[in-house]
């Protein structure tokens, strides 16, 4: 059985991409042999693990969502340990508009995942900051849907949206999509801000629990990942929070983040 | 003659709508007329402004893309002294699709400015985190680019493909277009980061002066804006920074910027 995780929001700049990178190299770490799908054009996960899919010539997501069938085995790079990645080129800005008329154009990705299946016990897809055909892909793929958001007022608007977004994959292509919760990014607990709209997410998921909603099980995932400049500067290295700066808040967090994630699947 | 601004960056949670509200109030506060057009599916700018375009169902900036000669006056609401907006509705996420084979697909926005012409003498138009048509439509409806962004390396990353969007629009159906240049949004001026990205920008700006490109004239505009937590908490207000926390220093920082923004207006 496979945790597949489409992270999503389309808020943008609320840590999608640094959630993607560092809570999967953290499962990873833990010995658990992981995936991540870039599915977004600005193929920023791909940069972050310095893979270059334009230098290596070998097919990308790009290549794959176009044609499911086509070859896979080059397509999957290993990019550390227990990590893989199949990478994004800028040339998937033009799928959203290539696949808008093309046969099952939602379950492109859940086809390419079922190519794999068995391979990977953690996939985690990154995707653009949209509701469009890329983002529906990942839902359509995915066991479940994590938001990475900051705990701002723009980003508690957006989720309303997002969550009425699920639930029409879920009563659609995906019945079996569940939102696991919302991964809190650049958090800065002594504002007044970010204690308001934590508040105001705690009592929107307690009241969810007895109704028949993909988020009636979902959760404020802890620890919060705190604003910590080594996140940010990882990727310009082309490293991992735990290569560039294995001391630093920002890797204890995502850390913690993974054991929290993997106890979590070894209890279901 | 109009100061047209498309405020763009693909790169999301940047600044973008923050920018586009708060300098464009800082304009109006000098008294200037000033438009505002909400072009992002997401309407934050309508909503930091207090504007709720679904509940008064005057049209809205959906409404005149899909027919641009299409009644007008009831799009532009009065927001604040000086200050208008024709704002966007969750509906415009559909337009991009809708618009995908239309006539003029490029020009929608430009016909809609067209009519305005001489009403206001700055233009502000908020785009989503794309290149899609949304944003091509602001590129093509205004005199110049101005990208926010943050001094953070993956944002930094995105500043090819926007130059380059940039150009190939500048080539095609405006060739007037110019980027006026970048504003630095949420700057940390302490962090390491920050100034190596500052000193890569400066130096990317002055190697262009002599070349014939749309960025040739492109600088970074001061000052920065610095991280200030008021500037996220005033959206969930409904207000600029400048009703909700006057003495704040992004108030500070953001009156600097439309002072600096009209008074180079004034001397070209
Ligand atoms: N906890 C953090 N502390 C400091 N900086 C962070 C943190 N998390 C992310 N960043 C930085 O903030 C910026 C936005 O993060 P990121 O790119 O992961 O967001 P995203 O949601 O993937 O954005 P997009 O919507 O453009 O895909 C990046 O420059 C990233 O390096
Ligand atoms: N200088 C600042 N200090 C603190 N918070 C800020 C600052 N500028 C913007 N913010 C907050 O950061 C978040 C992202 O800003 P904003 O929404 O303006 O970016 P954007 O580029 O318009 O995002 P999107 O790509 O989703 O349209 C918002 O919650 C906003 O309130
Ligand atoms: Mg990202
Ligand atoms: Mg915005």
């Amino acid at each position: 059985l496979t945790r597949s995780v489409a992270v999503m929001n389309q808020k943008g700049g609320v840590g999608k991409t640094t959630t993607t990178v560092n809570l999967a190299a953290g499962v990873a770490r833990l010995g658990r042999s992981t995936l991540i799908v870039d599915l977004d054009p600005q193929a920023h996960a791909s940069l972050h693990l310095g893979v270059d899919a334009e230098a290596d010539g070998a097919p990308t997501i790009y290549d794959l969502l176009l044609d499911p069938e086509g070859p896979i085995d080059g397509a999957v790079r290993d990019a550390r340990p227990n990590l893989s990645i199949i990478p994004a080129v800028v040339d998937l800005a033009a799928a959203e508009t290539e696949l808008a008329d093309a046969p099952n154009r939602h379950g492109r990705l859940t086809r390419v995942l079922e190519r794999l299946a068995g391979r990977f016990e953690f996939v985690f897809i990154d995707c653009p900051p949209s509701l469009g055909l890329l983002t529906l892909n990942a839902l359509g793929a995915s066991r479940e849907a994590l938001a990475p958001m900051q705990a701002h007022f723009l980003a508690l608007q957006g989720l309303g949206k997002l969550f009425e977004t699920v639930r029409l994959v879920g009563r659609g292509v995906n019945p079996r999509l569940r939102i696991s919760g919302v991964v809190l990014c650049m958090h800065e607990e002594t504002t007044n801000l970010a204690r308001e709209v934590v508040a105001d997410l705690h009592a929107f998921f307690e009241g969810a629990r007895a109704e028949d909603v993909p988020w009636k099980s979902a959760r404020v995932y802890t620890p919060p990942i705190r604003r910590n400049i080594k996140l940010a500067e990882s990727p310009s290295f082309g490293k991992t929070i735990f290569e560039y700066a294995p001391g630093a808040p920002g890797a204890q967090d995502y850390a913690a983040l993974a054991e929290t994630f993997v106890r979590e699947w070894d209890a279901m």
